[in-house]
């Protein structure tokens, strides 16, 4: 593997974005970029990551190569990502580290770092990218983030419902309870502030806050949010990259009893 | 009460 991201801050953002959800992934390399999906010690919420080759400056796999890695370890190394250096990552064929490669040509610059590789046997799921959901709901991300951060304070189960008149996030704690209605809207000026919903049935389903927390996390990946929903389906939370890929989060929901 | 279902309940493993 050879694949040369123009702005190392690309990578530093996909791994910050779940790795306080998970600790380690297996990144699976081939042809078509790179894929992963992890899922967090108490198997609630799933991680899927996907970074195609549009994403690089350039992107280069002859054969499908996993890569295991510990996601604290390789956050420590991206801590040097900044927008003026380009990241390349080499994977030789007989993998057992990750090389990195910072390199900032106007300074004159480059930095090198090693990771060792480690075998991860994780279950990959059968997870349909393309699942049918019964809401579709485009958001902004800050948006999303300010009311998920507002709410959660208040209890530890969320509520999200979806009705024609929009979405309601709401959380019903022991001494205090809250709403956040948020209905569609268009912004000409700005459309990273546009709220669209569809919708072929009501939903009405909880989530575990603290999830909900991990989730926001990743919007510094993209401006807007995708969510689905379904009454019998994990929700996915899905925040979409410029040049394609992106990262999502599907939640299993609560259910009454 | 509420209880937490898991990935598993959902998606099968490949």
């Amino acid at each position: 593997l050879e694949a040369k991201f123009d702005d190392s801050t690309i990578f530093k953002k996909i791994i910050d974005s779940f790795k306080d959800s998970v600790t380690q992934i297996n990144f699976v390399c081939s042809e078509s970029g790179i894929e992963a999906q992890a899922i967090d010690d108490s198997r609630v919420l799933l991680v899927t990551v996907s970074i195609p080759p549009s994403c690089f400056e350039s992107y280069r796999c002859d054969r499908p190569t996993t890569i295991g890695v510990y996601l604290a370890s390789l956050a420590k190394l991206l801590k040097s990502a900044n927008t003026n250096s380009s990241l390349t990552l080499y994977v030789a064929d007989k993998p057992d580290e990750l090389l990195l490669l910072f390199e900032e040509p106007k300074n004159q610059k480059s930095m090198e770092y090693k990771l060792k590789l480690v075998d991860i046997t994780a279950d990959m799921l059968e997870v349909d990218s393309d699942m049918k959901s019964d809401v579709t709901v485009e958001m902004s991300s800050v948006e999303f983030t300010k009311t998920v951060r507002d709410l959660t304070q208040l209890s530890d189960s969320f509520t999200v419902s979806v009705t024609k008149d929009g979405i309601v996030f709401s959380v019903q704690g022991d001494t205090a309870q809250g709403k956040v209605l948020l209905q569609p809207r268009e912004d000409l000026a700005d459309e990273s502030n546009n709220l669209s919903i569809s919708m072929s049935k009501t939903i009405d389903l909880s989530f575990a806050s603290k999830y909900l927390l991990d989730i926001i996390k990743a919007a510094s990946i993209s401006n807007k949010i995708f969510l689905k929903f379904s009454d019998d389906t994990p929700a996915l939370f899905e925040f979409k990259m410029e040049k394609g890929g992106g990262v999502g989060f599907y939640l299993a929901p609560k259910y009454d009893d | 009460e509420k209880t937490q279902f898991t990935i598993d309940d959902f998606f099968e493993i490949m």
